[in-house]
């Protein structure tokens, strides 16, 4: 589960 | 993206259009709580900062800039508007919102995915959104009775983060995504609703005015 994924939401 | 998500988004959008819908129509805001307003404009801000570090998306970027905008302009219609201002219950929105702000900036400062200025703004947004709703809760029970688009507002609003949830056990089965800070903090902003959600079901279903004990 990376970094990146964290903030794809609102 | 799943369609748990991009329900919650549009009804969080559409909570807000139900609140510009009323305030520019009835030009008046009486029952909304300024307060409340004045937190969801920070939580914006501090949870959006990122728009100037991030890559650009199709999706969030507009959501993005739509929340600040609007809520924003909510804030000025509230202050400014000479007539929209004249309709503000001020003396009933009484809860002390500065209260909320430092207890939510010491636990982002203590609990945050990572220790930097963006990411704790964004912990710090998200805790504050959790609780941003009181103030409007406080107003709604000292009013003795609440018009269908305040209800309605208030409703798609706290709809928006239940949906969230919904989103959230989804990605946890689908995607392994696990999330701590804003699983328990939709938790409680949800929690929050439940009184209101159980009255506003209540009244519609009675077909009669809303109105919290």
């Amino acid at each position: 589960v990376g970094e990146k994924k964290f903030h794809d939401e609102l | 993206m799943n369609a748990f998500r991009l329900l919650a988004d549009l009804t969080h959008l559409l909570s807000i259009i139900i609140l510009l819908v009323k305030i520019r129509t009835t030009k008046s805001c009486a029952g909304i709580s300024l307060k409340t307003q004045d937190l969801y404009v920070l939580v914006f801000i501090s949870r959006y900062l990122d728009l100037f570090t991030r890559p650009l998306s199709l999706y969030n970027t507009p959501f993005k800039l739509v929340f600040l905008a609007t809520s924003i302009t909510i804030v000025y219609y509230m202050r400014y508007h000479k007539v929209v201002k004249q309709t503000y219950n001020k003396d009933s929105d009484t809860f002390k919102h500065y209260f909320l702000i430092l207890p939510c900036a010491v636990l982002a400062f203590f609990i945050n995915p990572k220790f930097t200025f963006i990411e704790v703004l964004w912990s710090f947004s998200i805790y504050l959104e959790a609780v941003a709703i009181l103030p409007q809760l406080v107003l709604l029970q000292s009013s003795s009775n609440i018009d269908n688009l305040t209800g309605n507002y208030v409703f798609m609003l706290g709809a928006y983060r239940a949906l969230y949830l919904l989103n959230w056990i989804y990605r946890f089965f689908a995607e392994d995504v696990v999330r701590w800070i804003p699983w328990i903090a939709g938790l409680v902003q949800t929690a929050l609703y439940a009184d209101f959600f159980y009255y506003y079901i209540k009244s519609w279903r009675n077909n009669e005015r809303l109105k919290l004990p």
